[in-house]
């Protein structure tokens, strides 16, 4: 679960 | 020790590259249980540094370690929270406009070469193709000969 939050959580930098 | 050698290893008065720093911070990487999550913070903080030699030695640093500090390294980096880190160098929105032209064609190329070498990273092949649909990178660098070939398979974590 903790993996998959940290997913949801990773994302591109607003452009 | 991670930031010591670290410092060693991208001391900006030294011109040339200090490679038995290099490989001791390689070592407390892999020695130091919190070394594959702390480090590519540690570099990516000196990528942004201000001082062009600082900051092209620190992308060696990260290039060699990408190639020989194990999985957990290699994990922390492809993900978008630490590629957004190099993307900022590279943007103008954050710190492009001051960044020097060597430290983007630098950071430029090692993301390419990272598209190239690891086709399974999909957040390095999506943050790359991000920044050439911002116009950023305009044209994909032409790699030098020596860096077309994938670099040597890490290191089993038992070693």
């Amino acid at each position: 679960l903790g993996e998959e939050s940290e997913e949801r959580d990773d994302h591109l930098l607003p452009m | 020790a991670l930031e010591l050698w670290l410092n060693k290893a991208t001391d900006p008065s030294v011109s040339e590259q200090d490679w038995a720093a290099i490989q001791n911070f390689c070592e407390q990487v892999n020695t130091d249980p919190n070394g594959p999550t702390h480090a590519p913070w540690l570099l990516a903080h000196k990528i942004q540094s201000p001082q062009e030699r600082e900051a092209l030695h620190a992308l060696t640093v990260l290039e060699t370690c990408v190639n020989h500090c194990g999985e957990k390294f290699h994990g922390e980096v492809a993900k978008f929270r630490f590629l957004n880190e190099l993307i900022k160098v590279l943007s103008p929105k954050y710190l492009g406009s001051w960044t020097t032209d060597k430290v983007k064609g630098r950071v430029i190329e090692m993301l390419f070469s990272w598209t190239v070498w690891f086709p399974e990273d999909i957040k390095i092949r999506d943050a790359y193709q991000m920044l050439k649909k911002q116009g950023i990178v305009k044209q994909d660098p032409k790699l030098p000969a020596d860096r077309i070939l994938p670099p040597p398979s890490p290191r089993p974590r038992s070693s």
